[in-house]
């Protein structure tokens, strides 16, 4: 199945 | 702070199109203009907001302030102003309160409100300079009505996004469905052309249920973009006047 990603897995701490 | 608004309409579409998924948040305010970040309580989906400077008429802010306001209270307040009203905001050093006050354009009707702020302790995201892979400009609307269709079969579409056009599929209990766009340009009205600028092509599935709630913000511009690189969030930005905008970053589906 597709699970769903996590927005801070893609942007970090500034 | 004191910021005057032409159109306090403008913020109220802004926060109307916001406030299903996020409520309090920071509204940060310099002398370039102001700026909101923030994600949902699931931390899929993260909302930039920016409203430059030059979006207001005059503007001024001598200090950086983080204007922590609810934005429940903010719609209450701003659902007090007339369509055609102007908004100035205004706040002190450290304040306890931002001051919205609507004047009438053509009436000397003048109507002021105070909103109580907030300590919010919210996390800030660096979002990469990114060179998508595929750049889609296309009319808001058909865009929310593509978005909400498809919805009624899936819980998520898929995006694909080729040499041959932009298509947007999913698949459901009842069945499946696809729209494909192709390249349109539209002299008479370009708010009806779709543009589709490709570097390679992209293929990602996405929550519908988040996308649906991004249109909300479909009011504020006639055009959309859809920004996609293959494994990154998603950008979804509706252009504002002097480059302001309100942006929408979705974390795709994976797993596939």
């Amino acid at each position: 199945g597709s699970g769903q990603g996590n927005i801070k897995s893609f942007f970090g701490p500034p | 702070l004191e910021a005057r608004l032409e159109q306090a309409n403008l913020l109220k579409k802004v926060v109307d199109a916001i406030k299903d998924l996020v409520q309090d948040c920071n509204f940060d305010c310099n002398d370039s203009g102001i700026a909101l970040q923030a994600m949902d309580n699931s931390h899929v989906a993260l909302v930039s907001m920016m409203l430059k400077s030059e979006s207001f008429s005059p503007f001024r802010c001598d200090r950086n302030i983080a204007l922590g306001i609810n934005l429940t209270s903010l719609q209450k307040v701003l659902r007090c102003a007339n369509s055609e009203d102007i908004l100035t905001l205004k706040a002190e050093d450290a304040p306890d309160v931002v001051n919205l006050v609507f004047e009438s354009a053509d009436s000397d009707r003048l109507s002021e409100y105070d909103i109580k702020l907030m300590d919010i302790d919210q996390e800030h995201l660096g979002i990469p300079e990114t060179e998508y892979a595929a750049n889609i400009s296309m009319p808001s609307a058909e865009f929310q009505k593509i978005c909400r269709d498809l919805m009624a079969l899936s819980e998520s579409v898929a995006i694909e996004c080729t040499k041959e056009g932009v298509k947007f599929s999913c698949n459901g209990d009842i069945g499946s469905g696809s729209v494909t766009l192709r390249s349109h340009t539209n002299v008479d009205k370009p708010e009806n052309n779709v543009e589709i600028d490709l570097t390679e092509p992209v293929a990602l599935t996405f929550s519908l249920k988040y996308l649906v709630n991004f249109c909300k913000a479909s009011g504020l511009s006639g055009q959309v973009k859809l920004c996609l690189s293959n494994e990154v969030p998603l950008l979804v930005e509706y252009g504002l006047a002097s480059n302001s905008y309100l942006r929408f970053y979705l974390a795709p589906k994976i797993g596939d």
